[in-house]
């Protein structure tokens, strides 16, 4: 399996969107603009791991961020630095290799191709953690088209994970 | 009808890679 390039990236976002949308979290989460400050990455996190991203990390993401670019890179830098820290200290693996999203981009621009690299991330945790079982049977009951972005960006990540 | 074919054949290959993640162990060292 060939591994995203650029275009692709756009539609790996658009499919995560639609996958993250399954979690039901509290903020809303129909557009790219809903993702970038954060809040509904965190609460997919907490979703999926309650123990390790519990309320005392999730205090840390701010939820009001508005237009200000600042905050949303703030967040987004505590969640990045969080679904790093679980894939080692809670999943035992390392992703190596894997061009980590642009934090910045993603915060000041909104960009597509970097979110799907952050959404990714999250995806890898979701079908690892403990309660994966349930995570991979709603992707299996998404849309075929969906399915089959999220099984390359699994593939991807999995090519590069290591003990 | 070859389309169809096409069609069953990539949902096999989705159950299979989902079902194959199922029964991964998972990671967490404990």
């Amino acid at each position: 399996m060939s591994t995203l390039d650029s275009v692709d990236r756009v539609e790996l976002c658009e499919s995560l969107l639609t996958w993250i949308q399954t979690f039901g979290v509290e903020a809303p989460c129909k557009t790219v603009e809903d993702l970038v400050g954060g809040v509904v990455m965190a609460q997919v996190l907490q979703k999926i791991d309650i123990v390790y991203f519990n309320d005392n990390w999730i205090s840390r993401i701010k939820s009001e961020v508005g237009d200000n670019w600042r905050l949303k890179i703030s967040n987004l830098k505590k969640i990045l630095k969080g679904i790093l820290d679980y894939n080692q200290e809670i999943l035992g693996q390392q992703i190596n290799d894997f061009t980590l999203p642009d934090v910045g981009l993603i915060g000041e621009h909104s960009d597509e191709a970097e979110l799907g690299r952050m959404l990714q991330l999250i995806l890898g945790c979701a079908v690892n953690c403990e309660q994966k079982q349930e995570y991979i049977q709603t992707i299996m009951m998404m849309e075929e088209s969906v399915q089959h972005v999220v099984m390359t960006a699994i593939q991807e990540l999995m090519s590069k994970e290591s003990p | 009808d070859p389309n169809m074919k096409g069609a069953a054949a990539n949902e096999g290959v989705l159950a299979n890679f989902f079902n194959s993640l199922l029964s991964k162990k998972t990671g967490s060292p404990g």
